[in-house]
Order: C-alpha cells, then structure tokens, then sequence
C-alpha cells in the first residue's frame, strides 16, 4: 500500500487440518483512509502444491466472488481484456516452495474492501514430519493479525513445533500452542505494539515464514483407514519396519555445463551420499559427458574400505565435454541387470539409479523422446530411476516424465548455495525403502475410484495414501489387505476399516468442513491424473486430461488445467475487467526462477562497485 | 558490428558479426510486452579499404519505450530525446546530466552516454570518434546492455533474445586455421555449429583500445546462434 493512506484492520490466515488435508482461508480487510480513490493491493503467498479454490472481494457491500474456469475460456476471456487495456490479476512464482496470488483493486474514498483467498492441499509426510508454511508480509501494522491453526489428526499427534523465521525473544512467547491426543491448536496473535519494529516507527516486525511441523502415532500392521460421509482414506506408513538394501548407481553428468560451482556441489554432495551408505547396500558410480566412465565394471558392496575408494574417485569428478544422458543412464541400467543376472546383488534389495543432470542430451542419442523410450525399455520396470534436474536450464519436464515411467521421481536443484543439501536431502528421503511393490487391497464391491494403489517402493519418513468412494454410502467396515516385499519376508496384513465419528472424537467441536475427505480424495485423484497427463501411455494421456479437468471444475480447484476468473468492479477509469488466477506449471516456475536468477546477478552488476562488473553477464554490440 | 554474450557465471563468451550493406537496420531489442524497442543503423567504412573487407559499423540508434511514451534517436552527430511532449537535443560536446520522471540520460562529453528508462531498462552507447582524415574509417558507435532484468520472458532482438540466458556446451577442441584460434564443437539452441575460439573487445573501459574477451565466435553472421536468419531482424525504420 502507498504510505499510511491505507489502513490494514485486519489479517487473519485461518488454517484447518483434518487428517492431513490443509484448508487455508486468509483474509484482510483493509481501509483507504484519504479522500479520494485509490488502488490497494492483495499480495499473498501460498505453498505451490495448493490448490486455489476460492477468492472473494467485497467491497462497498458488494462481493465479487471468484469463478473457477477451463483455462481455455478463462484465457479468451483474459485476452480480451487485456487488448482493450484493461489490467488483469495473476499467479507468480515465488521462490521454491511458494507461489504468489497478487490482485488489485481501486477503493473508493474513506471505504473499505475485504479480500479472502481460500487454498487446499493435502500435506506430505516427508522425512517424517509434515509440514504447514505460512508466508506472512503485512507491510505495516495492523490492527487485528491472527493466524489460528487447528490440527485433528484421529491418529493422534505425536508432537507438534510451531517456530517462525521472524520470532524475537519478545514475541516467541507469543506463539500459543496446546496440544492434546488428537487435536493441536496453535495460534499467533500479536498486538500492533508487539509488532513494532522499535517503539515509536511503523515498521513491522513480521515479515516471514510461520512454520507448523508435526508428525502422528504410527499405526503397526494395516495403517489408519477412515471413513466419513462416504468416502474413505487409507494412510499407510508402520513404524518399525526394517530398511531393505539398496543397490543404488550414481549416474553423474560431467559436461561442459556442470563446470564451476554445480561441479564442486555435486562432489560435496555425493561424498557425504556416499558415507552415510549402509554397509549392506551396494553402489556405483559411473560419469559421462560425450564418454561414459564407471568407476568398476560392477556394483560394490559398501564396506567402509569400499566406500572410502569410492570417495576418493567421486572426489575427482571433473568436468568437459558434451553430454550423452542415454549411453549414461543405460550403462547403469545395464550393470545392475548384469549384477541381478549373475547373482552379485541380495535376493531382497532395490534396485535404484540416481542421475543427476544439468539436462540438454546432445551427444549420442540427443532426442529426449528417443531417450525415455530407451530408458523405459532397458528398465522394464524392474527398477527405480531417480533424477535430480540440477539448475535453471535443465529440461524439467524430460526427466520429469523419465523417472515417472520409471517408478521413480523427479526433483529440481535450484542453483543456490544450499544446493549440496538439496541433493543430500533427496537422496535421504529414498535412500530407506522399507517396502518394494506394495499394493493394497479394497473390496471391489465396497469401493470404486481408487486413487493408485500399487506403489513401487515406500520409503522412510514417507507416507503412502489411498483413498476412494463407498459403493454404498451406509458402508461401516470392509475388508483391507496389504502386500509388500520387506526385508527377509513378505509383509502380509489384512483387518477391518471402520467408520471414524468425528462427532465422538470432537464432541466440543462443531462441523470442522465435512466433506474433507471427499475433497481430498478429488485433490489426490487430480495430482495423479495431472501426472498421468505428463507421463502416461499416449492413449490414457488424453482421458486423463479431461478427468483431470472435470474433476477441477467440479470440487473448484485451480490446477494447471483451470483458472480462477475474478471479475473487478467497474472503476472511473473503464469498465468491469477480469483478473485470472492460474496455477504454474513446474515448467513456469522454472522460467521464473531463471528471471529470478538473472535479477540477482544482475543486481550485484549495477552496484556502483568496479569488480562486481566480472560476476555479470553484459550483452553489447560494438566496431569489429 | 561484433556482438558479445558475455557469461561470468561459466567463464565464457560467445560472439558473432553482423555484415550486411551499409545502411540496413536492425533491431537489437524488442520486448512487446513492456513496449522496449531498439533498432540500430548501420554506415561502412569511406572507402573500400585495401584488403577488400567492407566493415560496417552501428551509426544511428531509435530507442522507443511505447508505455512510457519516451523516444530516443543516438547517431554519431548528437542525441535527441522525446519525453513529456518535447523533444531535447543533446550535442556529443557536452556534459550533461538529465532527470526526467520516466526516463535518466548521462552524457560524457566525446564518450559515452548512460540511458535508464524507468522499471525497464538501462544501457549505455559509446562513441567510438575516429581520425577525420581518416581515409576508410569513420565515428561508430556501441550499445551495451547494463541490466535487463525487468524485461518480459518474450524479449527478442538480435541482443535481447539472449538476455535470459543461453545454454550451450563445447566440445572437440582442434586446431583451427589460424593456430591461436582452435576451432570446436558447439551444441546449442538443439543445434551443432564449428566454432572457433577467439577474442572480440569491450570498449566500456578503454574506449580507444578496448579489453579483450576471449569468446566462442559463431561464423556466418552468428547463424545457428541466433533464432532464425540475419534477414529476420532487418526493419524498414529506425522507430
């Protein structure tokens, strides 16, 4: 906002969790103070695996209420609009784990306006927590700032921590949090003195992350199931199971484009990969450019004297030359089926390859179509492949599409200075697998649309969910069955899933969003059919789409396929005009974070400071 | 003209010429979204110097910034400026330091001139003042681009399509022609082009001799490099 002219009554970020599946509202109200018209700004940030599903305005009494739209439509709309000047809202990238939803609106004088923007995602349990990210940048003081988190968890909470980046000593006292067997509440609520930056000034002290992690009662055998207003979900992640060893090769990208910082990263980070190896898996490491060099012509066992040469040699990885993904990957492809086939690997262990790539194939086989093909074929399903898509000119979507055909996953490496611990971090949240190929069963006349239910591996400090809808809604217990390939036996359960009665659970509680569970079953469906869009067969890629987006126009989420059209009030200025909320595409974040990354050399370029001038690109032409 | 890509980050540079008959013009920048455009002129040398080799040479540059509404025409003889409704003339002679509230001019007498246009961009033009009697060559002038960021993603233009970056990778280093100048293999933009290793200059500092900065040179007016041909970004006018 311009100065003091508007006032911030109030922000309020109201967050509920119900078995996992987050339901966000934010709401500030805000008053323009001068006496004329004027423009005020909505800016928030909300995590990018949410899903937008509501965002009302109201202002002089009148409410504009958002209206979830193919994309398609919603585009012509836009189109239109902004060729007759008129201005329109959008979602931006913001960062790695945000997204930024801005609008602006012209209030008239001495009047006020309301915004409230509603976000749903279902929480993902990694490295055994899950975790709620508030970003919170008022911009000034404000009269009334709340945020109020409750958490119901049927499982029970085994413990909840609520810290922020911008907790003084003064105000972390602040931070109210009671937890009890199944419900947490923790709430923020600062008056505008104790957000004061210093006695006396308008600055305001929060300006940053507020951060809930918690973790649940894992329960032993058949997991937790639930089931409420027909629909049920199935979190599936016991306690106490043993690691099965990992045959894991490192598949390196050497080239050219890896010199300088990512190279030096890649080293660190693959030795401290390689020392936290257990003593039962077995590992290589093979690096290309334009040549495809393995460390041994077989997997190793990782005893300390193994890992230690193999330390050594990934200590000297260095970087030239072109880059020949196919001949890379398939050569590891190629020496676990070797060792598989001679026998060299446990019986009971997984097989993974880890590749990790700054992208753009141009040697050998260079066409990424050709490539995936390739690798599908030599993989035959019988292992995982893991890609790490490291910096900003990586073709995400390739090894996106790569590892999912694969039973594996997909992640980005952000240039960065943490960028050894954005490997070390991947690595350790599949470097556990506790179970290979674990399927689990439903009745097929009790149950139908199942979200997948066949998973390749689970991993420590992961979590697998299903869920699907009751046949018949009257459905109080059916028959669940779970198979899996542990270490040394099979993991075998079955039992009964019964109804939960969240009235009995919460009887002071009042209806917290009934329909959670129905909710989360469309957002989990979507994300896997949004998915099956990318990397699934040519002839389910189509359906899947069109489901996907039947599916988000009927529960109102914004996904990559939808938009989100606000329709702004006229001004004095020109007619009604429509702001549209999308949701990026990893891809467009992607080219956001490229900007981002330019922005910031750039920056250090225009200081008036001589030598920052060798850390910039420079663009110029000039006399031969 | 030479044009440079310079890239800190990698260490590296690629560079290219633009030959083509005097009097053509090019466009540098175009971003639609913010309006940005710049074209620049070209002039060749007097005469047909002894070797045979025709040079030209940037000698006049319009600047526009549609949403701004500010113009701005660079030649060699002096600098004129569009802004609030009105035109202003500024000599080469001069010193002078002019704010407006869209756009910021820093001229140094004989030397440079520092243009900022507000949220979107900021670059400088050198004059490169040759020798009157000289009997080939005559004043030129360079567009360096100092910072870009506020561009759109859609940014195009000889110079501009490469302001969000580039990636590339060189490979099978080998004796070129000329033994200090190895030739190689470039895979880029999904294409493999020869290169060869040489040096173009950066007058920013030295604007009589410039600095050498090694580049990759892309031959054949920087085919293969730049989307499309040379031809693409020949316009019929300089706004």
């Amino acid at each position: 906002t311009n100065e003091a002219t508007v006032e911030l009554c109030s922000v309020t970020v109201d967050c509920t969790v119900a078995s996992r599946f987050a339901h966000t509202v934010m709401t500030s109200v805000a008053v323009n103070k001068v006496n004329s018209s004027q423009e005020i700004f909505f800016e928030v940030e909300l995590p990018k695996t949410a899903f937008i599903t509501n965002f009302s305005m109201e202002i002089e009494g009148q409410v504009y209420v958002g209206e979830v739209k193919e994309k398609e439509k919603a585009k012509k709309q836009y189109e239109k609009a902004v060729s007759s000047g008129q201005t329109a809202g959008l979602v931006k990238a913001s960062g790695r784990k945000m997204e930024k939803f801005s609008v602006s609106v012209n209030i008239a004088a001495q009047s006020n306006v309301t915004f409230i923007l509603t976000y749903e995602e279902l929480l993902q349990r990694k490295l055994g927590q899950y975790e709620i990210l508030t970003r919170v940048k008022p911009k000034s003081l404000v009269q009334k700032f709340q945020i109020v988190t409750n958490i119901y968890e049927p499982q029970g909470l085994s413990y909840v921590d609520a810290h922020a980046t911008f907790l003084s000593n003064e105000l972390l006292p602040l931070v109210e949090k009671t937890v009890s067997d199944k419900k947490a509440h923790i709430s923020f609520s600062p008056t505008v003195e104790q957000q004061r930056k210093c006695p006396g000034c308008d600055g305001t002290l929060i300006d940053g992350d507020f951060i809930i992690k918690y973790d649940v009662n894992r329960v032993k055998g058949l997991g937790d199931i639930q089931i409420v207003n027909g629909y049920f979900v199935h979190f599936f992640a016991p306690p106490d199971l043993p690691r099965v060893p990992k045959n894991v090769v490192f598949v390196i990208d050497r080239s050219g484009s890896m010199s300088g910082i990512k190279m030096q990263q890649t080293r660190q980070a693959l030795l401290e990969i390689l020392k936290d190896l257990d003593e039962e898996d077995h590992f290589a490491i093979i690096q290309f450019d334009s040549d495809i060099e393995s460390w041994k012509e077989s997997l190793t066992k990782a005893t300390k004297e193994n890992v230690a040469a193999g330390m050594d040699y990934a200590g000297n990885i260095k970087d030239r030359g072109a880059t020949n993904i196919n001949d890379g990957v398939l050569r590891g492809v190629n020496m676990l089926i070797q060792d598989r086939q001679e026998k060299r690997l446990p019986e009971r262990s997984a097989d993974m390859i880890i590749l990790l790539t700054d992208g753009m194939p141009n040697h050998g086989e260079s066409n990424i179509t050709k490539i995936q093909e390739n690798v599908r074929s030599a993989i035959g399903g019988n292992m995982s492949l893991f890609c790490l898509g490291f910096g900003d000119d990586v073709d995400y979507s390739f090894l996106d599409v790569m590892s999912k055909q694969n039973k594996g996953l997909a992640r980005r490496i952000f240039e960065a200075s943490d960028a050894t611990l954005q490997l070390q971090g991947f690595y350790q949240e599949v470097s556990s697998p506790l179970l290979l190929e674990v399927d689990l069963h439903y009745p097929d006349n009790a149950v139908d649309f199942l979200t997948t239910n066949h998973f390749s591996q689970l991993f420590n400090g992961s979590e697998i969910v299903v869920a699907g809808r009751l046949l018949d809604n009257g459905v109080e217990n059916f028959l669940v069955e779970v198979f899996g390939q542990g270490f040394e036996e099979d993991f075998k359960v079955q039992g009964q899933a019964s109804a939960v009665d969240w009235n009995e659970m919460y009887p002071d509680e009042e209806y917290i969003f009934g329909d959670f569970t129905e909710r989360l079953w469309a957002y989990l469906t979507i994300q896997q059919l949004l998915e099956k869009s990318k990397s699934g067969p040519s002839d389910e890629k189509s359906n899947a789409t069109a489901k996907a987006l039947d599916m988000s126009l009927q529960y109102s989420f914004v996904t990559p396929l939808t938009s989100m059209v606000v329709t702004k009030p006229e001004t004095e200025d020109g007619p009604d005009s429509p702001l549209i909320a999308d949701k990026l595409t990893e891809e467009q974040r992607q080219l956001a974070d490229k900007k981002q990354l330019y922005t910031g050399l750039i920056n250090q370029y225009v200081r008036p400071v001589q030598t920052a001038y060798a850390a910039s690109p420079t663009y110029f032409v000039d006399g031969d | 003209p030479h044009f440079m890509i310079e890239l800190p980050d990698r260490e590296d540079a690629l560079c290219f010429n633009i030959n083509d008959k005097p009097g053509t013009i090019f466009n540098l920048v175009r971003d639609p979204t913010s309006g940005i455009l710049v074209n620049g002129q070209t002039i060749g040398d007097k005469m047909i110097p002894p070797d045979g080799h025709v040079n030209t040479y940037f000698c006049r540059f319009g600047i526009v910034h549609q949403t701004l509404g500010v113009r701005l025409e660079v030649s060699t003889q002096d600098i004129s400026v569009f802004q609030d409704n009105k035109w202003v003339k500024l000599q080469w002679s001069e010193t002078a330091s002019l704010k407006g509230p869209n756009v910021d001019l820093l001229l140094t007498k004989d030397r440079s001139l520092t243009v900022t246009l507000k949220d979107s961009v900021k670059f400088v033009i050198l004059l490169h003042k040759v020798w009157k009697k000289h009997p080939y060559h005559r004043d030129y002038l360079g567009f360096y681009t100092l910072d870009s960021h506020l561009l759109s993603p859609v940014v195009h233009g000889l110079l501009g399509q490469f302001y969000h970056g580039i990636a590339f990778e060189v490979t099978d280093l080998r004796p070129g022609e000329v033994p200090e100048k190895p030739d190689a293999t470039m895979y880029v933009k999904e294409r493999q082009l020869n290169v060869t290793r040489g040096w173009q200059r950066d007058f920013r500092k030295d604007v009589k001799n410039g600095e050498n900065v090694p580049c990759w040179f892309i031959h054949s007016n920087g085919t293969g490099l730049i989307d499309g041909n040379v031809t693409d970004y020949i316009v019929s006018g300089l706004f």
